[in-house]
């Protein structure tokens, strides 16, 4: 007799942690500092506070033991919004449970990244983790030990402690220890805290590890960009279910009415439109569409030329792009294109890169491709191979811009930003070949292609012109 | 104020469908047809069935109607053992549930992928699924059609009949419709099935499209592998919290009969040793040990030198990975090497790896290599590149055995087989880097290196004799 069993999302990810980025103990160091990182910038950015980030490593490990696998702690602070005291402990103890489940542009997607990094811990040195925190403008720092219990996905709080907040601080701490590969996985954090210094200029992060490396990247502009607002779904490429979903919400709405509440992109003339060529009386209330009216109108949206989407949820890096590959590289020449807002899947999402010519960019070496890639301004450093970036600039024919792309000092740069970036992974290594994400990248690759062409035509011109 | 919330395991994964492996109508097909065949087969072996299955694929579209998306229905039908009728609309109706996470060899592992075909065909076209089952000697046969209600994450039946079995029949039909671009996906689908009948002989399967494509890969062998039985974790590499879920289950126990009991390779003998180096009475109560008596033990079966797991959890492919290989490119020299059971975090784990030369075998173009990775007898078919057996590969010193295997006609061939496969992706694309898999990989391709250049300069020597 088979048994069957339902397994709870804690145990599930627990099992297979290496679908989250978990996959070796280096790679897990390098996932457990992005995953802190990354909700700090985003707490900080969802107040426009100018973010201070401090992150310690230290070797837990006694005196003289060099191991491959050591016992590590990790403390990363920040000045962001914090959490809420009755939130806090299901915000690292309860799997699938966060606050960014919203459209808004933001890092966090999942609701999975912070919970895998101290369940990491846990399972490895069975020891409790810490939580600090305290909101803007509260009397107190609520402080927390805690486990994640896998099975019930739930936490376990087994230390708590209130603490006036003399100098109303605000901000979160966190810190645990786990078993990983600190030396293996140090190049390609520092990397990933280069990076991002590079495309968040408005951030100020302190690293400091026990191998005596302590870098301080400091703040460069201390403007941020508008806080990105909550929006509605555009309406191009929304699926049935949300479709229904959304009219259980509204059901006794007209359905006109109800078109131009959840839809960004849908005035009140659209929407009678829209309800002429599917055949439905716009009074009618939504929640009472036969099945049949429901695929017609669904079907005649399918194809709608709407506007494109607002961009007031996203939060492009814009013109900072090139001011960081100019301090990154010194090119001779960099071409930027910005493109308009798409959408896929009711998703907007804005398409930026970036073609940089020689200074210090290298020959590539082994048939690869200097490829930078940002998606909602965080830096994507692994398994660039099967990424729709680097599917884009490998299907392009460079013959006809005259380009070799394997033999010259050429660096591609390209960032996404979107309310859903599509992922392939959970550990948010590459991005999936979404078909119009796939689209803008390479209408906007091309167009620097032509820039980058015409440039070198006219430098090997120039220098034909000077040997003549 | 910023929201909190919990969403449900259906919810999480109908967002993120492109973690599962739906990122486009193209792919979506492909994985589609492969998690509906894979439940096939594991149905099936599960009590040593000969398989037969047929895979129906209809184009739904109005007849002209040439599009790159189209609605498709798949139908696949199959003798397996069926599931019983209380448990039906579970498996398919509720995301996590399912009857593979148990410690044994099958195809499935996360109780998701049927799950996520069906509801890609729900979010897609508004239609329900059918499912039409019956268990082995039972008087009925029982037929669902169903939604998944995706924010509760429960099936939602909308028709149910109970039709008496005369013939006895026994097995699964599923039967839905979805939009997909098969066109696209097509080539993949058929290499997929091409490669399962490969390495599966004693499997029937019958394929048919709406394009006029009819393939039948009949029955190559009448007899089966053992039924993979279920068994107990291998102590070397359990983690802490599993190591503590078990002493729950057991906590009465004294402490040496619980590490016989739930660990393979533990007889009273090893147990009392291990407890003598963690310097614990044998008698001493599991669920009394304290905290640091159970770390102590813990880390003592760390580096304690356990046997080799018991292998009859595992099916591995053996000598007909050679025949399969021959049929498909009669190479002029095969080397197969199979290697010892191993483990990694508890689970053992079978590395079969082969290296063919010459015949049928293409010259890679494009500085790419000839692989061909297979785990738990499934094709891995996509995303080579950052798999764990194409690292093995790349990161050979080839010079060393005198082969350059990017200008030669060589394929590699990697099985693994595993209580658990640690996949990198949900789509099941592609094999984590994950410590021990890869040691045991580059083991068995060293081995086999080392004799295909032995056959290559005994070669050369007797072309050499023939020269002079
Ligand atoms: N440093 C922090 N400051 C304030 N809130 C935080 C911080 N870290 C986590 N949170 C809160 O805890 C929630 C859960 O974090 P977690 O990293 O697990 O998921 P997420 O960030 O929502 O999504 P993802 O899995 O993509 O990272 C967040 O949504 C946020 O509300
Ligand atoms: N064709 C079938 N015959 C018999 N049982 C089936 C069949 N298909 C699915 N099942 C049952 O339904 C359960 C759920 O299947 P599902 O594909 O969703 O998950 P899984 O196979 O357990 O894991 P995975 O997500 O890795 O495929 C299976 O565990 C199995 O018990
Ligand atoms: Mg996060
Ligand atoms: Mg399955």
């Amino acid at each position: 007799m088979l048994k069957f069993e339902e397994i709870s999302p804690s145990d599930f990810f627990y099992r297979n942690k290496e679908i989250a980025g978990f996959e070796n103990p280096t790679k897990t160091c390098y996932t457990i500092v992005r995953e802190l990182v990354e909700n700090s910038l985003d707490s900080c950015e969802a107040r426009r506070i100018l973010p201070e980030i401090n992150i310690y490593v230290k070797n837990m490990e006694e005196m003289g033991e060099e191991k491959e696998e050591q016992k590590i702690n990790i403390r990363v602070e920040d000045n962001g919004i914090g959490i809420p005291s009755d939130k806090a402990p299901f915000a690292f103890g309860k799997i699938l449970y966060g606050s960014k489940f919203v459209l808004k542009q933001h890092r966090g997607i999942f609701g999975l990244g912070g919970k895998m990094a101290v369940l990491y811990g846990q399972i490895t040195t069975n020891m409790p983790f810490k939580v600090i925190t305290a909101t803007m403008d509260t009397k107190y720092i609520h402080y927390y030990e805690m486990f994640i219990d896998i099975v019930k996905n739930q936490p376990k709080i087994v230390r708590y402690e209130k603490i006036l907040n003399k100098e109303m601080w605000h901000g979160l701490i966190i810190d645990f220890n786990f078993m990983g590969n600190y030396k293996g996985a140090k190049k390609k954090i520092i990397e990933y805290l280069f990076q991002t210094a590079i495309i968040v200029p408005y951030m100020q992060l302190l690293y400091v590890d026990f191998e005596g490396t302590s870098l301080f990247f400091e703040r460069k502009v201390s403007s941020m960009p508008p806080e990105a607002k909550e929006i509605l779904l555009h309406p191009k490429g929304v699926d049935l279910e949300m479709f229904k979903r959304l009219i259980k919400l509204d059901s006794h709405l007209p359905v006109s009415k109800f078109l131009c509440k959840r839809f960004q992109k849908i005035g009140i003339k659209t929407a009678n439109d829209i309800l002429n060529l599917a055949g439905i009386s716009s009074n009618i209330k939504v929640g009472r569409l036969k099945d049949e009216e429901l695929q017609k109108l669904y079907s005649v949206m399918k194809s709608y030329p709407f506007k494109r989407p607002d961009a007031k949820a996203l939060s492009p890096i814009g013109e900072y792009m090139k001011i960081g590959i100019d301090a990154m590289f010194k090119p001779e020449f960099i071409s930027f294109d910005q493109r308009e807002p798409s959408s896929y899947e009711g998703h907007p999402f804005i398409v930026e890169t970036a073609v940089a010519y020689g200074g210090r960019i290298p020959i590539p070496q082994n048939n690869e491709i200097n490829l930078y890639r940002f998606a909602n301004k965080i830096p994507l450093i692994y398994d660039s191979y099967n990424d729709v970036s680097m599917k884009v600039i490998k299907d392009i024919n460079w013959n006809a811009y005259k380009i070799n792309i394997y033999q010259e000092p050429i660096a591609f740069f390209v960032h996404i930003c979107s309310t859903k970036i599509p992922y392939k992974t959970l550990g948010k290594e590459y991005i999936a070949n979404q078909p119009e994400i796939y689209k803008e990248i390479e209408l906007s690759i091309r167009r620097n292609a032509r820039n980058l062409s015409a440039y070198l035509n006219k430098k090997k011109f120039m220098e034909y012109q000077k040997v003549r």
